[in-house]
């Protein structure tokens, strides 16, 4: 079986892995590669076995006070318990989203959410003008108001097929199919090599995996 | 691409607090 450790350490919010793997694209022992992750993440400022938005934020910029609009709609996504931390089911089942083999629905809801700044359901003009100034801000890339306001209204009723003035999710997952591009950044080909980037893990694992 | 011709959500798709593959950096 190769079971070096009798005992996993649990910790708050610990899930069995073999739970996470039948519900994530994840095979076991690639939860248990991302536990390694998790741990190094969630004890880089409070030792907790809990990702505080500071240490997130850490991971990101490495810098925890970097403030960053769409980081912390990640974030925000992530802690589907609304509790301040993301724990690691919710960490696990989150980055499923992201995997390479996960449903290009799931990865274009997920996007959805997360440009549904104020979570009515819908994106709103409003809501796009705010997060490019939030880009613009982060880029330093300056343009006028004018090519902002154009850009932002094109961008808009290109979208908003309907010309209801917001955009809901079936016409958001029609403008992604018109320009998929848009959800690349929802899918990480790192995840599909999990398991090598924290061999030491695999080599104690107590779960073998089923497929 | 330049800025002005991408359309917004292409512009806020490059902001590094959507990259995660940052996070699996060591």
């Amino acid at each position: 079986m190769g079971c070096y450790h009798s005992k996993k350490p649990k910790t708050q919010g610990y899930e069995d892995p073999t739970v996470l793997a039948a519900e994530t694209p994840f095979t076991v022992s690639e939860v248990e590669a991302l536990y390694e992750l998790f741990k190094k993440l969630s004890s880089s400022i409070i030792n907790d076995g809990l990702i505080h938005r500071e240490e997130f934020q850490l991971a990101l910029f490495r810098n925890r006070n970097m403030k960053n609009l769409f980081a912390d709609r990640i974030f925000d996504l992530f802690d589907v318990k609304r509790n301040g931390v993301i724990e690691f089911g919710e960490f696990v089942r989150s980055l499923g989203i992201f995997h390479p083999n996960a449903s290009i629905k799931d990865k274009i809801t997920f996007a959805f959410r997360l440009y549904d700044l104020r979570q009515t359901g819908f994106i709103e003009q409003e809501e796009l003008k705010e997060m490019v100034l939030a880009l613009l801000h982060e880029s330093e890339l300056t343009l006028s108001d004018d090519v902002i306001e154009t850009i932002v209204e094109k961008t808009f009723n290109e979208a908003d097929t309907n010309g209801d003035g917001k955009i809901d999710q079936e016409e958001w997952r029609e403008f992604v199919m018109k320009y998929p591009s848009l959800i690349k950044n929802m899918t990480l080909p790192y995840l599909k090599d999990i398991t090598m980037a924290f061999p030491s893990f695999v080599a104690s694992t107590e779960v073998e995996d089923s497929d | 691409a330049s800025p002005v011709t991408m359309n917004a959500f292409e512009l806020i798709s490059k902001s590094r607090g959507l990259d995660l593959a940052t996070l699996f950096e060591k």
